[in-house]
C-alpha cells in the first residue's frame, strides 16, 4: 500500500 | 524545495535539538510538559510511516529519522533519566492528553485524503500535531512562569508554524495542483493556538511582567 498522495512535506 | 519550507523545517528541527540539548545539558526538564512530548513523538511515528514504503528524498529521510529519534529521546529522558525525571512538574502537568487521540483518530477516519491506513494516519498525525502544544500551555499557565528554556522552545515552534504558512501560500501560487486541505487547516488551527501564546509573552514581556495566561 505505497502513498500515491504527494506527501513530500515534514 | 522553497526558502519558507526549508526555514520552516530547521525552526522545527531547532526546537526539538534545542531542547533535547539542554535537557542533556543541564539535566532538567522543569517546565517542560512530557504530555507534549509524548503527543509529539506519537505524531511523528504516525506521520512518517512511509519511511519504510516511499522514498522522496534523502533529505526527507533524514529529517524524518532526526525528528523521530530526538523526540523519542526527550521523551526517554523525561521518563527514565534518574536525573531529569526529578525535575518534571508531574503534579502540574495534569491535562488529560489521552482525551486528544480519539477524538483526533475518529477525525481522521471521517476526514482523509483516501482512505487507506497510511492517509488516515498521515490526517491522524496532523490532527493531533495540531493540538499537541495544549499540555504545554497549560503547564506554563499553571506554573506562570517562563524561562529560557520554555521560551526558546515555543517560539522556535511558532517560527516553525509560520514559515510553513508562508510555504503553502507560495507554493500554490507556482505549483499546479497543490492543495492541500487538511494541512492547511490543521496548520492553521495550530498556528492560531501559538498566536495565542504570542499574544500574552509579548504582553507580558513588554510589561517586564513574568507570563501570566488567562485562567
Amino acid at each position: 500500500e505505497g502513498r500515491d498522495l504527494n506527501h513530500d512535506e515534514l | 524545495m522553497n526558502m519558507f519550507r526549508f526555514l520552516g523545517d530547521m525552526t522545527h528541527l531547532f526546537s526539538v535539538l534545542v531542547l533535547l540539548l539542554k535537557i542533556h545539558t543541564i539535566k532538567s526538564c522543569a517546565g517542560i510538559s512530557l504530555k507534549t512530548q509524548e503527543l509529539y513523538a506519537i505524531v511523528f511515528a504516525t506521520r512518517y510511516l512511509d519511511l519504510f514504503t516511499d522514498y522522496i528524498s534523502l533529505y526527507n529521510t533524514v529529517m524524518k529519522l532526526v525528528y523521530l529519534g530526538s523526540s523519542l529521546s526527550i521523551v526517554w529522558y523525561m521518563r527514565r533519566h534518574k536525573l531529569v525525571r526529578r525535575s518534571y512538574d508531574k503534579d502540574q502537568d495534569t491535562f488529560r492528553h489521552h482525551f486528544l487521540i480519539l477524538p483526533c483518530l475518529i477525525l481522521a477516519l471521517l476526514i482523509n485524503e483516501k482512505f487507506t491506513f497510511m492517509e488516515v494516519m498521515w490526517a491522524f498525525s496532523l490532527y493531533l500535531e495540531a493540538v499537541a502544544i495544549l499540555p504545554q500551555l497549560v503547564l506554563l499557565q499553571r506554573t506562570r512562569n517562563i524561562d529560557n528554556l520554555t521560551g526558546q522552545y515555543v517560539f522556535l515552534l511558532g517560527a516553525y508554524r509560520s514559515f510553513y504558512i508562508l510555504n503553502w501560500i507560495y507554493r500554490y501560487f507556482t505549483e499546479v495542483h497543490y492543495v492541500h486541505w487538511i494541512t492547511w487547516i490543521s496548520g492553521l488551527v495550530q498556528t492560531l493556538l501559538y498566536g495565542d501564546f504570542f499574544y500574552y509573552y509579548f504582553h507580558s514581556w513588554k510589561n517586564n511582567e513574568k507570563l501570566q495566561l488567562p485562567a
